[in-house]
């Protein structure tokens, strides 16, 4: 494993502990999208099929067994803890996410990676996870003032992938040499979709002001 | 069929 991989883990793994921080001391998930949450579980669910299939490492499946296990916590406090779902931006949380499982779906159908049960709905959750952070960025943008924590969030899981990007790029010049669409061009498009919100951080960061995205 | 190359990643 290269370092730009062990980096983007890391970072992904940072971000979902600083949101579960948020939600256990705050008790608070105020700005943060239930939808994207829910696109996430979804995501995990899909792609980690293959935890019942094949081995890699320990390390593989513990990251994979955490990453089902936290977004499936992280759902449940919004959803259901007494205290914590009443702070849930219900009515700024209006992306409608039906659409974009729908246009996955039917993407991995039309595009898949292989045509089988089990990668078809891999290429599904790479599609959804590309796509994942729109509720979250809508939601953000409608906002009147972002918590620092919720924005370090978001901030790391775009980091995420973009260290993922360099990883690949790695991988091709050092093992692969070959071209992997459906991961790079997916890959490229969810990093490209953060770069109007890593624009706005970086600048709430160097002038020491609140974030806030303009509408 | 499926490299495994592909696949180790999360």
């Amino acid at each position: 494993m290269n370092v730009f991989r062990l980096a983007g883990d890391m970072t992904h793994l940072l971000s979902i502990v600083v949101l579960l921080l948020k939600i256990r001391t705050t008790k608070s998930c105020a700005g943060i999208s239930l939808k994207t949450q829910e696109l996430y579980v979804l995501v995990f669910l899909t792609r980690y099929l293959d935890l019942f299939t094949r081995y890699f490492s320990v390390y593989n499946v513990l990251m994979k067994l955490i990453f089902i296990g936290t977004s499936v916590a992280i759902f449940w406090y919004m959803r259901y803890h007494k205290v914590v779902k009443q702070t849930y931006s219900k009515d700024l949380d209006s992306f409608r996410h039906y659409h974009l499982i729908l246009g996955c779906f039917l993407m991995a159908l039309l595009i898949p990676f292989d045509f089988s049960v089990t990668e078809v709905l891999w290429t599904f959750s790479i599609y959804l996870e590309a796509v994942a952070i729109l509720p979250q960025l809508v939601l953000l943008q409608k906002s009147r003032n972002i918590d620092n924590l919720t924005g370090n969030y978001v901030f790391l899981l775009g980091a995420y992938r973009a260290l993922y990007l360099l990883n690949w790029i790695y991988r091709f010049f050092t093992e692969i040499h070959k071209i992997r669409w459906i991961p790079w061009i997916s890959g490229l498009v969810q990093t490209a979709l953060y770069a109007d919100f890593f624009y706005y951080y970086i600048q709430s960061w160097r002038k020491h002001e609140e974030l806030k995205l303009p509408a | 069929l499926v490299p495994t190359d592909l696949k180790d990643e999360l």
